[in-house]
């Protein structure tokens, strides 16, 4: 059964798809099978991985798979990254969040279809994907509420800045009160900081902060700022394969074998 | 009539509390009398104002005006900064954004409050403010949405890179949509590059491309980045008045005239 990674964060521009894309394509270099799930409406995740957000092509989407028009094996689609596939989105998927309908079910979608795709890879004898990871918008609304139903854990890119510290605790007492509602096993993985340069005061003191306040939770490696991470998406590639040896590479390949040893240690 | 300006940007992290702060301040500091509106539920405009976001002490924010519970007299607070006022936004605003009710007049709460404030202001002659400026969350909900239905005009806020230029074509048309159906006077007053580092070949890219794109309405004058803007939140101060002189300040003082001219030239 795959391990499903929510990567959420309300406030914006932290680094969510920064994190998908390149934490996923790190993860996929070191031999897992990665499946990244754009539940964002701006598809970001969509076009920093190459595939076009076509809305003219009219392929299935993440909105197809949350309405349970199509399967998640239908919507998914290749990168040019080995082992790492997409389901891609784009601003049709701004129907979900208008949808007055509020059934409780509602908020189940994402996590109903990754079950019935775990169950159709194995009756096709297809491999599942060892990690699924949800690149989530900035807001705590529906979208990210299926995320948060769907995921065994949650990992929380903090750029280290004023105003996304603010935030930390609004996020962390979100997790906790869907786990005690809608998904018992929810946990935060971990807490990545993003953006981070330790000559600045301000990195300093939010980093001496998340630490005090979530200890272990928060990774050991971090990553820093780096312009060669925000020119691969101009290329629809991540930083991995748009510049390898760049700090911004290393930083993310570090952090995917903290996560390894970090799930290892279970 | 006050002019009330949305700052508006789906795209996460752009600089919309930034500027709606910082613009607000330079306004106030060249003689408007200036009120900001927390349109979001992290709030962080009221704590960059240095207003806190006490829920427990229970004063009226812009979740009771909203609801038609609490006029926007009630609800403004005062700042430090000499005429400039701000209605506090707190986490309880996510209540309007889950609301079910999906009457075509909840996109209106906003501007009826404001219409009634200027007529309210006007019957005490009291005086009304010059500006109103908005800041809206990172998404188009229905927060964003009353700020389009109040607004005269929208600033947007463009951070110089890929993904934020991404967002740009979608957030035009909805501007479109809104005038089209919802408030006929609706104009992009113009967007402001922030966080610009013209040393950057992404930077001068995107502007390349937002200046082919929108023309005029993109401000002349630029904010760098600057680390001292993104310390001033964590004193509760607009960067005008942590550190006047830095580099950050004088782009927003700039800013604020180019604004000036700008709506002369209307
Ligand atoms: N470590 C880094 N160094 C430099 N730039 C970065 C880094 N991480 C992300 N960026 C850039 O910062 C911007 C914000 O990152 P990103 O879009 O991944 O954040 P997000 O949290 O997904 O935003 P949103 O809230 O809009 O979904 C992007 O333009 C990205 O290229
Ligand atoms: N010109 C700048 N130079 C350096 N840092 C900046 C600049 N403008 C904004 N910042 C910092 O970048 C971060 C994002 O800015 P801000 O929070 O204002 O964006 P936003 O669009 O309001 O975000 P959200 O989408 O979450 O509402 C903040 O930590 C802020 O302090
Ligand atoms: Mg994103
Ligand atoms: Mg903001």
């Amino acid at each position: 059964k795959p391990r499903v990674l929510a990567i959420a964060n309300q406030k914006g521009g932290v680094g969510k798809t920064t994190t998908a894309i390149n934490l996923g394509t790190a993860l996929a270099s070191i031999g897992e099978r990665v499946l990244a799930i754009d539940l964002d409406p701006q598809g970001n995740a969509s076009t920093g991985l190459g595939v076009p957000k076509s809305i003219e092509a009219r392929t299935p989407s993440t909105l197809e798979v949350l309405l349970g028009e199509a399967t998640i094996a239908q919507a998914e689609q290749p990168t040019t990254i080995e082992r790492m596939h997409v389901v891609p989105a784009n601003i049709d998927l701004m129907a979900v969040e208008r949808d007055p309908n509020t059934r409780q079910s509602r908020n189940f979608a994402l996590r109903d279809a990754l079950q019935a795709h775990a169950v159709a890879c194995e009756r096709d004898e297809r491999d599942t994907p060892t990690y699924v990871l949800i690149d989530c918008p900035p807001s705590l609304n529906v979208l990210t509420l299926n995320a948060l139903c769907a995921a065994d854990a949650v990992i929380v890119p903090l750029q280290c800045e004023f105003f996304a510290l603010e935030g930390l605790s609004l996020l962390v007492d979100t997790i906790e009160q869907v786990r005690d509602h809608l998904n018992p096993n929810l946990t935060v993985q971990g807490v990545i900081l993003t953006m981070h340069d330790g000559r600045q005061v301000l990195t300093q003191q939010v980093e001496e902060d998340v630490r005090a306040f979530l200890g272990k939770k928060v990774y050991s490696n971090t990553i820093p700022r780096n312009v060669t991470i925000s020119e691969a998406p101009s290329h629809g590639l991540p930083v991995l394969v748009y510049d390898m040896h760049c700090k911004g590479s290393q930083a993310y390949i570090a952090v995917a074998k903290e996560l390894i040893r970090r799930e290892r240690g279970l």
